[in-house]
């Protein structure tokens, strides 16, 4: 059971506070805004209203005692690099960032983040993806170059994985179907409703946006 | 090649647009904000400052050509389903919506959004997950109750897929390594940068957040 800090409580950083304390860890979220202070109260451990780039105000919530720290105050520049030096300053051994834009990215990679998010442009481009293609569910990155992808089978019902990784350039890794992965030969037909699971570079992942 | 609307042009609007473009689509963007208009420019399309809850401006942008759009007006309630409505109205036939909250998730559905998206709520999720496990890479939802995570390997170095499945209650679907996906027996011992590919039940994701 460890203790998180959570810096700033708008959309994102309140989820990542309540994703924390419903896994079962002790959460404090601070902000300035008392609304939002207030809101949250009843949802995680405890919430404070104040200024997170103060020295004081972190000694008071016995910083050293977190395992781990969230600076959510995307929007508010100067506040979120002065609360990820505060808190650098003060020792807390991991620091997670929101950024808003990609200078900030790299501002907090260099004040001591270790590590940054930018979540609207990295939804942004999901988004994009699943536009183009309706069948993709949703696709995670390996790495920069390699990403795995699960994807409605489509209008490869019927043919099989061996169709599938002819066509599309992608590995096969698995068959997601009645509610659990399942174990397909490479020549057994594709059912209406399977998902498939996929991996293979970026290139692959682009050209599936032009298949229906 | 297609043509994409994009209503909105904040961080997540002009991050679906700038992909949609990438990827080699037509891409009109539009936004009430001048600057925001002036900045997205020369990296779409073409770019119209106005107010997309005009039908009179909407039709000046000769909206029946467009494949699909994005309302990508998360704060402003009222314009991000005013602006669905319309786009129900005239007719597009698929719209993407981002929202900022669990009601306006709802509204959107209602008013005829054919999906919807709550970025900051997902991404703040995944950052909480990343926070309790550092190998955790990512994972993706196949549905409400299954997932697909990459993780690094770990202390489960010099182990093998037999001992991950057992010791995590996921199904291995492979292994990343050297920039690739390899095939790898159950037995095989784990090499240092591996990375695993790993699905199952919501339950063992989250037991992967008391793993170390
Ligand atoms: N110095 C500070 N100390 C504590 N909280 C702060 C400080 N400065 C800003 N905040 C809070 O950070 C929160 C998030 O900031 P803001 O909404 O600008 O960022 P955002 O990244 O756009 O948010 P969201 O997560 O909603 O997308 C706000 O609720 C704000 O009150
Ligand atoms: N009626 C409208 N017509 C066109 N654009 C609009 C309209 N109303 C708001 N917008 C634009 O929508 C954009 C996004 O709105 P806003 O920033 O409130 O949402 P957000 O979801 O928080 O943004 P972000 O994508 O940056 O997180 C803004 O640039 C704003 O100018």
């Amino acid at each position: 059971k460890q203790q998180y800090l959570v810096a700033g409580l708008g959309r994102f950083g309140s989820s990542v506070a309540r994703t924390l304390y419903g896994l079962g860890h002790e959460v404090l979220g601070i902000d300035l805004n008392e609304r939002l202070c207030e809101d949250l109260k009843t949802e995680i451990t405890h919430v404070v209203q104040g200024d997170a780039t103060d020295l004081d105000v972190l000694r008071a919530i016995d910083i050293e005692q977190f395992e781990a720290a969230v600076v959510a105050i995307g929007t508010h520049f100067e506040a979120s690099v002065l609360t990820t030096l505060r808190l650098k300053q003060v020792r807390v051994p991991y620091i997670l960032a929101k950024a808003v834009s990609w200078e900030q990215v790299q501002v907090l990679q260099l004040t001591g983040a270790h590590r940054v998010i930018f979540p609207e442009e990295e939804a942004g481009e999901h988004a994009a993806y699943r536009l183009l293609n309706r069948h993709l569910v949703d696709y995670l990155r390996l790495d920069a170059t390699v990403s795995v992808v699960a994807i409605e089978v489509g209008s490869w019902v019927g043919t099989n994985l061996a169709d599938v990784e002819r066509q599309s350039g992608l590995t096969a890794l698995g068959v997601f179907r009645a509610g659990r992965m399942v174990a397909v030969a490479d020549s057994d037909p594709l059912a209406p409703q399977d998902k498939l699971v996929l991996a293979g570079h970026n290139s692959a992942l682009q050209a599936l946006t032009r298949m229906r």
